[in-house]
């Protein structure tokens, strides 16, 4: 079986540069056994 | 063929030798010539999946990305019925297991699929069926959450397929390399992510921030209209991104799914779709795996907007049991043979006030047939 998850988290726009570098970062990697409870991905303040 | 060849000439002898018996004796231990063929061609159908799933494995290790390739097998698995052959195989797991062989088979699925059975609640004798085991619950304290206000946790355990953000206002995921699909299709039409999603969050200039952030009130304005008690999570925090992650669970995982935040879940949709297997094979041969299988979709708000989980079943794990919702039947037999139409949609608690979860909380379980 398998899970999706889709859900909407901080970003911040870069004005300079005019695209969206992500303030939501996800702390796994492709292929990463994960377990519930473990953190997915975090966010930063500025 | 020689080793069929001697086999025939043993039993040959062997008949000749208990007296002849006649023609009929030793005719019955003739090999018939299908089964030979049978067994012959299923040992290279064997060897060549083999082969196959030995030169997969070895280009994954040198890090080539395996890509999406339908083949005979996926059009084969077209034409059973698999959702029968589901609901077969969650009758056969549920057939009690006596006391003394229980710890013997579950130790058996614990080694093919290694499971850590240290973590199963009760004793290994007290799960009266496989099926019982499957869904079975962990000691406490096996799971820590995340405490990190500003951090997701995994609602399951499994591996990271896929990540990343949803940039393009089409929001596709990728399945396998050379094949994507529509999150609009794995969540439903009537999913509040379209409003989300053209919202264009990462437009540039402020003034386009601000239309925006109106197309994102007028979006969170009808869930709020459909949950008025909802806080509105858009004025409250920075612009905001879409981001998802697939988790395949193995067959020997623990396969309770539990909420990655604080969750307030306002609607539920159920798509009674088909059942593909959804192992690695399978997301590089079946088109469309994930919109096409039989799921559970949970859509709501947590403090950063947005959030659904989409719970996949597959062959062996087709029933998707909601702990907020445990009167909801899934793999249920479908009176039209055709594709299943529109999901089946319960909004929680009509008033808006939807059902909230703590991070951590038990949401749902998949459970075998």
């Amino acid at each position: 079986s398998t899970v999706v998850l889709v859900f909407q988290a901080p970003i911040s726009l870069s004005q300079e540069k005019g695209d969206s570098s992500s303030e939501f970062k996800f702390s796994v990697q492709r292929g990463d056994r994960v377990r519930v409870g473990e953190a997915l991905g975090r966010w930063y303040d500025q | 063929s020689s080793l069929l060849k001697k086999l025939h000439k043993t039993t040959q002898a062997r008949a000749f030798a208990n007296g002849g018996g006649g023609g009929s004796k030793g005719d019955s231990f003739l090999l018939p010539g299908a089964t030979v063929a049978t067994l012959l061609m299923l040992g290279v159908l064997h060897g060549r999946r083999m082969y196959e799933d030995r030169k997969a494995e070895e280009a994954r290790e040198n890090g080539a990305e395996l890509e999406f390739q339908p083949d005979v097998k996926s059009k084969f698995l077209r034409l059973l019925p698999l959702r029968s052959i589901s609901r077969c195989w969650g009758l056969l797991t549920s057939v009690e297991i006596p006391v003394s062989l229980r710890p013997h088979v579950y130790g058996a699925w614990a080694r093919a699929f290694h499971s850590n059975l240290e973590e199963a609640a009760l004793p290994l004798d007290e799960y009266a069926s496989l099926r019982e085991f499957f869904v079975r619950t962990l000691k406490e304290g096996s799971r820590p959450i995340d405490p990190n206000p500003r951090c997701l946790v995994s609602p399951v355990d499994g591996t990271v397929l896929r990540f990343g953000e949803l940039r393009e206002a089409g929001a596709m995921i990728e399945q396998v390399k050379g094949f994507s699909y529509s999150v609009f299709s794995l969540l439903g039409a009537n999913s509040f992510l379209p409003m989300i999603a053209k919202g264009d969050m990462h437009e540039e200039s402020s003034e386009s921030e601000n239309t925006s952030r109106e197309k994102n009130k007028k979006s969170w304005l009808r869930v709020s209209l459909a949950s008025p008690k909802v806080w509105d999570p858009v004025s409250e925090c920075p612009m905001n991104g879409l981001f998802y992650c697939v988790i395949y669970l193995n067959p020997g995982d623990y396969h309770r799914i539990h909420a990655p935040a604080d969750w307030n879940v306002l609607v539920r949709r159920h798509f009674s779709g088909r059942l593909f297997p959804v192992n690695e094979r399978a997301t590089r041969t079946i088109r469309n795996l994930y919109v096409e299988n039989e799921r559970v979709v949970l859509e709501g708000l947590w403090k950063e907007g947005f959030m659904a989980l989409a719970a996949i079943g597959a062959t062996n794990i087709g029933s998707i049991e909601l702990s907020i919702e445990p009167e909801l039947q899934t793999n249920q037999a479908r009176k039209k043979l055709l594709p299943s139409g529109p999901p089946e949609e319960q909004l929680y608690e009509p008033d808006g006030i939807g059902r909230m979860l703590k991070k951590g909380d038990e949401v749902a379980a998949f459970n075998m047939g």
